[in-house]
């Protein structure tokens, strides 16, 4: 009986991983390997196919995501769908028309809010599938707060990863596939900004979790007892521990044959909290060496005082 | 509560997402 809860609560995380968020490992690896035909990604590598990618996209047919039949259609008001609308004033993953560009200076810029407005959208999701982890919402409100800020930013970089191959990333709910090189080849910091994430997500990719695993593996990391302020740690250390024992008898009978996955996937929670500290530290030069840029609301709130 | 009010918000589902 307690291996069928254990396998329950697996089929729930997973149910609410899909509802939530729209573009899963499984449809990104297709896109990555060529497999999803006429409906190729394109491909931004320099300025001039970052500018074209625009029209490209309002060229397209909107993409129905299952999750997004179900929520408010003011959702893609911030996502890389919004570009698929003509006349929107949002173009990729939310950025204002880059037709009308100012001085190239300002084309890093201008990318980086639009990559914020999409952070944010994600950040609501993350928040959705944090409520659907049982006994989330019974936990103290200030301890939920607490989880979510800590939480997010790592939950948000192990998403990315199956976006990622050594060469690039998907974006715009796999709609534009932005290479690595381009986006180094950005002024500095911006180019500072995604590298470590590249390194990271390829060798996160070689443990080759599926969608199931990684919605148990998220919900571990949300409900990680050691955050700083937390007001009431054993419920939260109870629940993560229920979803440890569901996470750890998943990847025996996924990965029968991947010794020692647990072991590894765990070690890699260390290596988050790296990244995320390094990043809201060159958010932090951002916010002193960009005149013009404005955080959003909702990341500031994160990273204030975060780490 | 203040200082996370949008995070408190989006707990209790009192922000729309074109809040955001």
């Amino acid at each position: 009986p307690e291996a069928a809860d254990l396998r329950a609560l697996a089929r729930h995380l997973y149910e609410a991983y899909l509802k939530y968020f729209p573009l899963t490992k499984a449809k990104a690896r297709a896109i990555l390997s060529g497999k999803t035909g006429d409906n190729a990604p394109f491909v931004i590598h320099d300025m001039k196919s970052l500018m074209e990618g625009e029209q490209f996209i309002n060229c397209r047919q909107i993409p129905i995501l299952e999750h997004q039949q179900q929520t408010s259609a003011l959702t893609l008001g911030h996502g890389g769908i919004t570009a698929a609308h003509p006349g929107s004033e949002y173009g990729i993953m939310g950025m204002t028309s880059i037709g009308d560009q100012g001085p190239t200076d300002a084309v890093e810029l201008r990318f980086f809010q639009s990559c914020q407005s999409r952070s944010a959208e994600a950040v609501r999701e993350v928040t959705e599938f944090a409520k659907s982890i049982p006994g989330f919402i019974n936990l103290d409100l200030n301890d939920q707060v607490t989880l979510l800020k800590y939480g997010v930013i790592e939950v948000l970089i192990i998403m990315m990863s199956p976006l990622m191959n050594k060469d690039g990333t998907l974006i715009s709910y796999g709609q534009i596939f932005m290479t690595r090189e381009f986006l180094k080849s950005l002024r500095k910091p911006f180019c500072q900004m995604m590298e470590p994430k590249f390194e990271f997500s390829v060798k996160f990719n070689t443990l080759e979790l599926d969608d199931s695993d990684m919605a148990l593996f998220l919900a571990v990391i949300i409900l990680s007892g050691d955050r700083p302020g937390l007001l009431n740690v054993k419920p939260i250390e109870q629940l993560q521990e229920t979803v440890l024992h569901s996470l750890e008898l998943q990847l025996k009978l996924s990965h029968p044959d991947s010794l020692q996955l647990f072991a590894k996937l765990l070690q890699k929670m260390t290596d988050l909290r790296q990244i995320v500290t390094d990043h809201v530290h060159l958010i932090q030069l951002l916010k002193k060496t960009e005149v013009d840029m404005c955080l959003h609301p909702l990341l500031q709130e994160i990273m204030k005082d975060l780490y | 509560k203040e200082k996370h009010k949008i995070l408190h918000q989006l707990l209790q589902n009192s922000t729309s997402p074109v809040d955001l």
